[in-house]
């Protein structure tokens, strides 16, 4: 799991049972203590709170019996969400008879709190979920512990798990995702876990991200790998988001996954590429492609699956 | 391209987290992902106390009571010049 927190806005993003949603007071109450934010007093005539914009999403579960408290049930998690919030509305995207849909919940813009002329914001994020490793790759995400203690001794600020989460990233290059052509900034931070699984966040030109998140186990193996880093920008045009997710895939090799693509801008070169996606993913057939327009927002969705 | 020196930098590191944590039990895959942007953009954060605070501002301790609600610990943190990334549990 990881958590992003900018000067105005956070990205938290977790795994297995957690309850995301739970810390909606206690981190609203929080800022308004600490900061005196306005925006996080509910408002009087509504008894809701109306920050600029929220998303909330994730994939439907594999064990959804399984989760806690209301993220049991998509349904209870909106309901819960729209106690908080203004103006939300809630997507399933993809298809309702199958496993493997995605869920959104967006609130409308609160355009009304934006004060002064932006420049170019080039906001973008994609996501590939992936279900279905091939074993041999996820095997890279198993390491077993007590092999590096003397090599951990050595650095004494340091810790095993983090030592074998540095390895994987190296041994899987995964820190090679992005064409880094401007010699931007590179920040690293990666977990392995015992007895298995690896989370890592990697920070590209101070203000940028992406992280990866892998459950190898058999049976359930998963991995996530989410991302705001403007491709064209750090690429000098170099290298395009079809080129990233080629990359991603290559590490894990899915079975099956879904490609979630968010842009401001529907223009985008970027976004044109990846609605053309389709013939560019070898070894992948696409099941689904659907388009939202959601405000200032454009939204794409796919699906594949492994062909045959 | 990640070099070794990322291994000594973090801003925060939990140790005794990190050499005891099992995640035997985290058995689900997909995640819950959300984001909340306060204001739009940086430069639209009000100064309420004649200063300018951000949420950068609010201290590691907080948001670990706040992460305890998600089920969550915090690994560790890197820092940039305009962001703090934490690496959670589970």
């Amino acid at each position: 799991s990881s958590l992003f927190v900018y000067d105005h806005k956070i990205t938290l993003k977790t795994c297995g049972t957690t309850t995301t949603l739970l810390c909606l007071q206690l981190l609203f109450d929080t800022i308004n203590t600490e900061l005196g934010w306005d925006v996080c007093k509910r408002i009087e005539s509504t008894g809701k709170y109306f920050p600029y914009k929220v998303f909330y999403s994730r994939r439907c579960f594999m064990f959804p019996l399984k989760q806690r408290s209301i993220h049991k049930n998509w349904s209870n998690e909106v309901d819960y969400l729209n106690t908080f919030f203004s103006c939300g509305r809630s997507y399933l995207v993809g298809r309702n008879d199958e496993s493997n849909h995605w869920n959104l919940y967006v609130t409308e813009t609160n355009k009304s709190m934006v004060q002064k002329a932006k420049s170019e914001d080039p906001d973008e994020t994609l996501e590939i979920l992936m279900t279905g490793l091939d074993h041999e790759r996820a095997k890279q995400f198993i390491r077993k512990r007590g092999l590096c203690e003397q090599q951990t001794a050595e650095k004494s600020e340091e810790d095993e798990g983090h030592m074998l989460g540095f390895n994987i990233t190296k041994s899987t290059k995964l820190d090679l995702v992005y064409e880094n052509n401007i010699k931007a900034a590179f920040h690293h931070d990666a977990f392995a876990f015992t007895p298995c699984g690896y989370s890592a966040n990697m920070m590209l030109d101070e203000e940028y991200y992406y992280t990866l998140h892998v459950t190898p186990e058999k049976g359930w193996s998963y991995a996530s790998f989410e991302s705001n880093v403007p491709v064209a920008k750090i690429s000098q045009g170099k290298q395009d988001n079809v080129q990233v997710l080629n990359h991603v895939l290559q590490v894990f090799q899915p079975n099956d996954f879904c490609v979630t693509f968010f842009t401001k801008d529907d223009l985008k070169e970027s976004y044109s590429r990846y609605m053309q996606i389709g013939e560019q993913v070898p070894g992948y057939s696409r099941r689904d492609r659907i388009i939202y327009d959601l405000e200032d927002y454009q939204l794409l969705y796919m699906r594949f699956e492994r062909s045959l | 391209t990640v070099t070794e020196k990322e291994l000594t930098n973090h801003t925060y590191i939990d140790h005794e987290l990190s050499a005891n944590l099992d995640s035997a039990e985290a058995f689900e895959g997909p995640e819950k992902l959300l984001e909340i942007w306060f204001y739009a953009d940086a430069q639209d954060i009000p100064e309420p106390r004649g200063t300018k605070k951000t949420l950068r501002d609010i201290e590691v301790a907080k948001w670990v009571e706040i992460l305890k609600l998600v089920k969550c610990e915090v690994l560790s943190v890197r820092s940039t010049a305009v962001m703090d990334a934490f690496l959670l549990s589970e």
